[in-house]
């Protein structure tokens, strides 16, 4: 569909995409965590979008999975959530993970 | 108002009270801290309670200051959100609030 593919072109043109809500605290959690570390990050608040945004959590469902918010991408390839991105950051992969994609 | 007394009766009435939301990670790690330590705990959740929801939340707003979810009370005392409750945790002093109001 028009919208799956623009999610794959937005996930592919950018190094770190963050579909998130503004009120959220696990989506403020993760997006702070890749602006403490540098990283070129584009966020997508999908409750700022009107009923685009919850047709793009569907996309998001189908493409991936995961119907929650934040829902992470690195490099083209899907991450997760919150706890996946901070998992992966107290293993010490996510810096690496970054610097791959051109996010830092 | 009616709310109010509501509130100010159920927070009196039950060791530990947490207004939450049902899809909130935040609101899930708060209960799932109080059930690991065998506090006695009332959850409301305000996103199931149709439109009294939103009205409850608004009375919680004017009664404590806070319109985010969690809302946490133990014995009657406004605690806060889940950092202020997580934080008094780490501080060794959330165990004892909770035997002094007969939680645990
Ligand atoms: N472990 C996941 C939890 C994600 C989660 O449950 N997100 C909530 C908001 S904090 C959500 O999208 N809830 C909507 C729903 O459950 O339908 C993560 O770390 O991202
Ligand atoms: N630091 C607070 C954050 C509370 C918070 O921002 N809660 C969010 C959900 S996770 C909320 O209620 N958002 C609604 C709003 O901001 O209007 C806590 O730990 O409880
Ligand atoms: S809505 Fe509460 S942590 Fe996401």
């Amino acid at each position: 569909s028009g919208l799956e593919d623009t999610v794959k072109k937005t996930i592919v043109d950018n190094p770190v995409v963050v579909y998130s809500k503004t009120w959220c605290s696990y989506s403020s959690e993760v997006k702070s965590l890749f602006k403490r570390l540098g990283a070129e990050t584009l966020v997508i608040e999908l409750d700022q979008l009107g009923s685009q945004g919850a047709q793009l959590q569907k996309t998001l469902e189908s493409l991936t999975g995961q119907h929650t918010v934040p829902n992470v991408f690195i490099g083209g390839k899907h991450i997760g959530g919150c706890t996946d991105t901070v998992k992966l950051y107290q293993k010490g992969e996510l810096e690496s993970l970054l610097s791959q994609a051109g996010a830092t």
